[in-house]
């Protein structure tokens, strides 16, 4: 057995997997378990899908952990489905919510990275794939998107930590997860997509320094999330654009799915600024979650009320 | 295979005042083996930019020396990673 487990905890895979499990099983009419593909190593890749089983509503798509070391990451979204199940009913607002639109949470993105950040190596980024002439392993999921995948130098070197992989939408685990938005694209209205570390909420683009045609109101959106989750403990963070507010990229799933016609995209970058970094302790869990999701609903707020 | 340990492995922080401070941090990822977690990878290394990397035992001094002779100021974030990692799992109840 995989042993107990936690949301105030880092979880290893198979207590995820068990998780999953879980929900559905005590959240049957909300909760549903989709297998959306398998990865390099034949790890399963599940979606939750948190709502009624409509699905002509209006949804959310949010995957977690895409680079493997980023363990706040899938804790957070583990933390979201938690929320969403136990607060049905009783929050009005994630009553609304659940009542009118759906959540498809990811809550592993880079299952068979984070299971080698497990095992073996608690830094690893990318995922396990075998790269061609090279006794490298892994790409960059987040520079594997069909999204000027090959226009950046310095992305192409497999024994990097940033390689692009050897063509777009190359890594299983990112074709199974573009492969299910295009499939359900005319229900997703918005894409969030979690990350570590530096207390930041992206827009597009990365991959160029044009602006969206709405930007202005994607930064309004994202100025006054990241006022929601600072009121919980204070915790600031700054937003933007990628490409001005960190630097450019090329091949990100938020620009990918910017692009393919999902007019609110966002990614956000977690606790905390680089005293922990990665290694953010376990006791940050709970704090960190709890202010993350103050953004996340009023985006979804958003969302239902001012798209069609 | 066993698990990589992180024994006196640091991360460093610095902030390039110039580019010819960014450069060094570039000339000094391409001769060693530097983990960069902010940002993601060498290349995207700028003047102003908070930079945070990882540095094994054996090329921490030989790193930090060569910041010390460009006068680039650098901060230890985490002066051994091992026990960091060790650490994070601080909370021990449910």
């Amino acid at each position: 057995t995989p042993g107990r487990h936690s949301y105030a905890k880092y979880n290893n895979w198979d207590k995820i997997v068990s998780w999953t499990e879980k929900m559905v099983h005590k959240h049957p009419e909300m909760v549903s378990r989709i297998k959306i593909g398998t990865t390099v190593e034949d790890n399963p890749l599940y979606v939750l899908k948190i709502g009624k089983k409509d699905e002509r509503r209006k949804a959310i798509f949010m995957d977690c952990g895409i680079h493997a070391r980023e363990w706040i990451s899938p804790a957070f979204c583990q933390w979201f489905v938690y929320q969403a199940t136990k607060t049905y009913g009783k929050n009005k607002i994630m009553t609304k919510l659940l009542d009118q639109m759906n959540f498809y949470v990811l809550p592993v993105f880079n299952v068979d990275g984070y299971i080698w950040s497990w095992t073996q190596n608690r830094m690893w980024r990318k995922n396990r794939s075998k790269n061609q002439n090279s006794k490298c392993f892994g790409t960059d999921l987040n520079r594997n998107f069909n999204v000027s995948w090959n226009s950046f130098p310095n992305t192409e070197n497999p024994c990097t930590e940033t390689y692009r992989g050897p063509a777009p939408e190359s890594e299983k685990e990112t074709k199974a997860v573009t492969d299910f938005i295009r499939n359900h694209l005319n229900s997703i209205t918005a894409y969030i997509t979690i990350h570590s570390y530096s207390q930041v909420l992206l827009l597009p683009y990365g991959y160029t320094a044009e602006l969206p045609p709405n930007h202005k109101e994607l930064a309004k959106i994202a100025k006054i999330s990241t006022d929601a989750l600072s009121t919980r403990y204070e915790t600031r963070y700054i937003y933007g654009p990628i490409a001005s507010t960190i630097y450019p990229t090329s091949g990100s799933s938020l620009d990918w799915a910017y692009n393919l016609g999902i007019k609110h995209t966002f990614a956000f970058e977690l606790r905390d600024k680089g005293k922990f970094g990665f290694l953010l302790p376990q006791s940050q869990i709970k704090p960190t979650c709890k202010e993350t999701m103050l953004a996340v609903k009023f985006i979804a707020k958003y969302i239902l009320k001012h798209t069609s | 295979i066993a698990p990589v340990r992180f024994d006196r492995e640091k991360v460093l922080r610095v902030k390039p005042q110039d580019e010819k401070q960014a450069n060094l941090i570039k000339d000094l990822a391409q001769t060693n083996q530097l983990d960069f977690w902010y940002p993601d990878a060498a290349h995207h290394v700028a003047p102003n930019m908070t930079v945070d990397f990882r540095v094994s035992e054996g090329e921490s001094q030989s790193i930090q020396s060569a910041l010390d002779q460009n006068q680039m100021h650098y901060e230890i974030l985490i002066h051994n990673l091992q026990e960091e990692i060790e650490k994070q799992f601080d909370v021990k109840e449910d």
